[in-house]
């Protein structure tokens, strides 16, 4: 496949990790072979599916020691998808890449060797623009921008453009934004509204939709569970369904 | 001073910003002269005061250039309170440092030279561990963790507990918790109640409160106010001032 879909923006605890489960997870179930990968130091996608992942067996190795992505990548509880898992080994990562040449394209080629297995491939990626986002983005054909509906996210969605513009231009032209996703919206409050429409003046053609602030989307990890097994009816759930029915169409538009 | 207190999460979005900013508010409103240093690339803390800092001023020229703190550091509106503004620069700060001997205790040093003028200093730092969240702990006395009570926070609370007892260990034998701040608490679900639960339980005697959520504490970024100053009989400017009494009760007891 060439839908590769990094999930990115810098600011923390926007959702994107809980993007990247439920997205993965609707995929699969959908019927199509899907690789979720765990670019996190925090590794919150990965225990989101209940997996512990052990000292030899991440990321983390298929950065530094060029291990074989098909002798770390593990099968998840859903039927067709698999998921490259993170552990904490990885914080040193940023650090230990520096001096190495290509140190922006490791994650792009070691996918490349098993792109042709899946239908897509999701990318989480972690609260940062250090260099573990940097190969997230450049291995990445696609990319979509879960965001808060606060005022710290729209100071920060304008660095996160200038960004993708940068790595369009310097390491991978074949790159577009996907989509924004609006997070954790709470129709009960003002703020929610003024943002979504000072968001809709600059990058309305881009809004993918609204999720809605669901507690279910918050309990699910705690049982290891994306909220389709956890809650399947849940309005989080739901919206995330319409949202990945959307993308589908303009991925398959281009 | 030697009352240098770094708020830390690498957790995102947990109201690490929030609380560095109204936590100097705070001290600054009853008469200490205080200095917020901003250490994060997004510099929320920053805008956060209505403060754009320059191309040459800011924390950046302080890490990379060694310039002088004082020719950097602003006055913010509020008496007392003085700012060390962050940019974006500072995303380059990471990458640059590597290479330099002692990368860790850069921001320690430069404190150094002005920590005599101010009875408090809060570094907001960003959600990450790498070398900048490293060069703020190297430099604190103190560390403030705020925690939002869902289920990722309390996997992440470890990481960074280990990270703590590192640093204690090998670069800043001084410092120690604080203590931990429950932050965005929603009375009205049991997964707060839960999560509180399972941190009494492992860190019962770390706990400094709770701070409900409160949407006057995210309008009031967006007016470059902190909240004082925005609504100062709110819940989360109440629940913060009474958090401030009681830091300073630990503080003044060891
Ligand atoms: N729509 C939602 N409603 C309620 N809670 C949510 C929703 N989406 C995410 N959450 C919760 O909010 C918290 C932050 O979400 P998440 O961890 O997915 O963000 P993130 O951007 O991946 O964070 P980080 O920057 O640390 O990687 C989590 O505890 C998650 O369970
Ligand atoms: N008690 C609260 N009630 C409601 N909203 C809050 C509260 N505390 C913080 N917020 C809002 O939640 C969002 C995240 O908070 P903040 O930016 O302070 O977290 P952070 O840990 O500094 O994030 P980052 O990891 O990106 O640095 C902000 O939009 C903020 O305004
Ligand atoms: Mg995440
Ligand atoms: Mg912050």
């Amino acid at each position: 496949t060439n839908n590769i879909i990094a999930i990115s923006n810098q600011k923390g605890g926007v959702g994107k990790t809980t993007t990247a489960v439920t997205i993965a997870t609707e995929l699969a179930l959908k019927g199509n072979s899907t690789l979720i990968i765990d670019c996190d130091p925090q590794a919150n996608t990965t225990s989101s599916f209940g997996i512990i992942s052990n000292e030899n067996n991440s990321i983390y190795n298929i950065l530094t020691n060029n291990n074989q992505m098909n002798h770390v990548i593990q099968k998840t509880d859903i039927k067709h998808l698999s998921i490259l898992p993170s552990n904490k080994d990885l914080l040193a990562a940023e650090i230990e890449l520096v001096d190495i040449t290509n140190r922006e394209t490791i994650l792009k080629r070691q996918i490349e060797n098993v792109k042709n297995q899946y239908d897509y491939i999701i990318i989480d990626t972690p609260p940062a623009l250090g260099l573990l986002t940097l190969n997230c983005l450049t291995a990445s054909k696609w990319v979509i921008i879960p965001m808060q509906v606060e005022y710290f996210a729209l100071e920060g969605l304008n660095n996160l453009m200038h960004t993708i513009k940068l790595i369009k231009q310097k390491v991978n032209i074949e790159m577009s934004i996907l989509g924004i996703i609006l997070t954790m919206f709470d129709k009960r409050n003002k703020l929610s509204f003024e943002i979504e429409e000072q968001i809709s003046q600059y990058y309305g053609e881009m809004l993918l939709g609204r999720i809605p602030r669901s507690i279910r989307l918050a309990e699910a990890p705690s049982h290891g569970l994306p909220i389709q097994e956890y809650d399947n009816d849940s309005s989080g759930a739901k919206a995330y369904r319409e949202i990945v029915n959307k993308m589908i169409n303009v991925i398959d538009q281009k």
